[in-house]
């Protein structure tokens, strides 16, 4: 563990809090795309198998289950308990286009051609796009909300804290892994417009709206 | 090879 890969995973555990708090307070998932949380979902449920078959460590562990159920708790309250606020008709992105090629690429590119290695690769994979549905929908309804670019920094923070986590873990442990690199690199760069306008409004107090 | 043993990371 280095403080890279700490400080992505508490990032990415409140960009989740942060979402899960906005909806249950605002008792609203406007401008939420169910679709990305569906994914998000299933990229921690494929990932997280293991919690029952391997035990690193009662962070990894407690993690692992943290972001399970708020996840699933999420796409809970999007879909069911504040179904009336979500917003289908922007939140339109055709899923299939991602989790085809996704799970098609899972088994032909992995460390491994055996089941979990192949759910861990397709999670993996999917994490790199699953936010393509949500930035998709802001783009179709030309704004967010302030809270959920808020979401959306530490979300994208995230996985771009991981990527310094893996030069270090290089340079200092002669570990790498190209495939969670790779998809890592792709997850990042998608979210760099949405840096851009984030620290050029939002921090400056504006409203995030499209076209910029 | 070593990759599916050290999943490590969240």
């Amino acid at each position: 563990m280095n403080i890279f890969r700490l400080a992505g995973d508490v990032s990415h555990l409140v960009a989740i809090i942060i979402l899960l708090l906005k909806i249950w307070k605002t008792r609203s998932c406007a401008g939420i795309s169910g679709k990305s949380q569906i994914l998000f979902a299933s990229v921690f449920v494929t990932r997280y198998l293991d919690l029952f078959t391997i035990f690193i460590s009662l962070y990894n562990s407690s993690m692992k289950i943290i972001y399970i159920s708020c996840s699933i708790a999420t796409v809970y309250l999007v879909y069911f308990k504040f179904k009336a606020t979500y917003d289908g008709n922007h939140d339109t992105f055709r899923v299939e286009f991602l989790v085809v090629p996704v799970g098609g690429l899972s088994f032909l590119v992995n460390h491994d051609f055996s089941p979990m290695e192949i759910l861990w690769t397709f999670s993996i994979y999917l994490e790199s796009v699953a936010i393509l549905p949500q930035l998709f929908m802001i783009s179709k309804t030309g704004e967010a909300e302030t809270i959920t670019t808020h979401y959306l920094f530490f979300l994208g923070l995230y996985r771009g804290l991981y990527l310094i986590n893996w030069i270090w873990r290089y340079y200092f442990e002669g570990f790498f892994d190209l495939i969670a690199i790779v998809a890592g690199l792709v997850q990042t760069v998608l979210y760099c417009d949405f840096f851009y306008l984030y620290v050029t409004k939002v921090l400056k107090g504006k409203k995030l709206s499209l076209p910029a | 090879d070593d990759k599916t043993a050290t999943k490590d990371e969240l």
